[in-house]
């Protein structure tokens, strides 16, 4: 064998966070984003090396709504989804509704058995408290989801002292959300954010809208229910 | 992984909200493959608060129907048709709920898509589009298939016009390759009868690759024009119906069939995917 190491290239996401050219056309520079939505972001440095950008993102209603979600079918399901899934399934049988999700990237917090099981709900009730309406009795009122490199431990103690943070920079312009959709990102090269408007049959004089935004690049073949 | 969140102004109840992102995430997030993984942690939410609705409006909502009832039509009344436990199949009806199904259906669509369209290292956006005469799971299997196969996908990098690796991956597909008498009822997707062609995104004629069976004689120009494009349309044509003889004609046999289609979104796979996941962890 000849084994040349120079045939080995290494990955390093533009230090930056620069958006290609070719994908500057996917990302919007304006948008009609829900009545009393807001999303707010802050850094966390889930991930050691990242010392500058966002890594918490929270998506929340100034009031109770109704929510649903689904999860991957994956056997090895990671804890926020254990968590989410309980929560949502508790919720919606008691007929009460749920203030937003907040989000992690950097960290998968999958394959972190028990102690991954607790961050996440903690994750979730350090969120319940920024609504003042924490009550441990009752399932978390907000939604969990985590994203990044599976079987490591969350630095959880980074992601509660940055959740008032992000509760404290909530806002509904298009550039709030625009860092949400940026602050979930992983390998992605740009955030994917979209807002359409629409009007029912039973009320064609009111618009409505609907805001989403995604992440994924890399270990993508959703198999959701 | 894949994260999503949606949040929507208009008023729904949990339960129809629970029914109109299983339908849409069907048609959406279900149906899009960058590397054949499926994570540990993928999850789409979704949020409906009310708040644009006027006080007066009803919250959307759902019928959900008893399968294992049925109403008489000569009584009226309901009737047990089977004691086997089934799952209850939501039907809409409701307008308000059917323009809210579209509208969250399509919009899935349009984030699913630009999650392929970032694939780590892809350079393509490939729709791959199965039509079968028999079954949508059929035809879903096929196109998952196909999205799934790294020759196809490397194929497309390369812009190599490779329709022998698409048949293959269409001949492995699970149910095809292993249809017996108890298996999936797809075992009739036989080579003789499919059709492959690149549908180019800019509108032009179609390239036919394959068809019935038959090798075509490509243009390898209009296939190179073709695979330049940053997006590309795969369509494949099963003719998977049963196979009906002459004599079976003349007995007023019937050939109808609905066509059933699935589609699917993927991307290329190029050096760059290896790249990037090479020292992801590190």
């Amino acid at each position: 064998f000849h084994t040349d190491l120079q045939q080995i290239r290494h990955y390093s996401a533009p230090g930056d966070r620069s958006i290609p050219a070719a994908k500057q056309k996917y990302v919007p520079t304006s948008g009609t984003y829900p009545k009393g939505f807001q999303a707010g972001t802050a850094h966390a440095g889930v991930k050691a090396s990242n010392t500058k950008y966002d890594d918490i993102t929270m998506v929340v209603s100034d009031r109770p709504a109704a929510a649903a979600a689904v999860f991957t079918r994956n056997v090895f399901k990671a804890a926020p989804v254990v968590v989410s899934r309980a929560s949502l399934s508790a919720r919606n049988r008691a007929g009460q509704g749920f203030r937003g999700v907040v989000v992690n990237s950097g960290c998968a917090n999958a394959v972190t058995g028990k102690v991954g099981l607790e961050h996440a709900a903690l994750m979730a009730r350090e969120t319940d408290k920024c609504f003042d309406s924490e009550d441990p009795s009752e399932p978390p009122q907000t939604l969990v989801m985590s994203t990044g490199v599976i079987g490591q431990i969350l630095p959880i103690s980074k992601i509660t002292d940055a959740i008032p943070k992000a509760h404290a920079a909530l806002g509904d312009s298009h550039d709030h959300w625009l860092n949400a959709a940026k602050a979930i990102c992983t390998t992605d090269t740009f955030p994917k954010l979209l807002t359409r408007t629409f009007t029912l049959p039973s009320h064609p004089e009111t618009e409505y809208r609907i805001a989403g935004t995604t992440k994924g690049a890399g270990m993508i073949h959703p198999n959701m229910a | 992984t894949l994260l999503g969140i949606v949040c929507t102004d208009a008023k729904i109840t949990p339960s129809a909200l629970d029914t109109f992102l299983r339908r849409a995430n069907r048609k959406s997030f279900n149906c899009i493959s960058i590397d054949g993984d499926t994570s540990t942690n993928d999850t789409v939410s979704i949020f409906a608060n009310g708040a644009a609705a006027p006080d007066s409006a009803a919250p959307i909502d759902v019928e959900v129907s008893d399968p294992s009832t049925s109403v008489s039509p000569t009584s009226g009344s309901p009737t047990r048709v089977s004691s086997k436990p089934q799952r209850p199949r939501t039907t809409i009806l409701h307008p308000d709920a059917q323009a809210f199904d579209i509208v969250l259906t399509k919009f899935m669509q349009d984030l699913a898509q630009l999650v392929v369209r970032d694939g780590e290292g892809a350079t393509k956006f490939v729709t791959i589009r199965v039509r079968s005469d028999k079954s949508l799971i059929t035809a879903h299997r096929v196109a998952e298939s196909i999205a799934k196969s790294s020759l196809v996908k490397t194929a497309l990098y390369g812009k190599d016009a490779n329709w022998g690796r698409i048949l293959c991956a269409i001949g492995y597909t699970p149910g095809i390759m292993d249809a017996g008498p108890r298996g999936l009822s797809i075992d009739q997707v036989l080579p003789e009868r499919t059709s492959v062609s690149f549908i180019p995104a800019d509108g032009s004629a179609p390239l036919h690759l394959l068809v019935q069976g038959e090798p075509q004689q490509v243009d390898e120009t209009r296939a190179k024009e073709i695979l330049e494009m940053e997006d590309l349309e795969i369509l494949v044509r099963l003719e998977d119906g049963p196979v009906v003889g002459e004599a079976a004609l003349k007995r007023g046999a019937r050939v109808g069939t609905m066509t059933k289609e699935a589609v699917y979104w993927t991307c290329d796979l190029s050096h760059e995917y290896v790249t990037i996941n090479g020292d992801y962890r590190t």
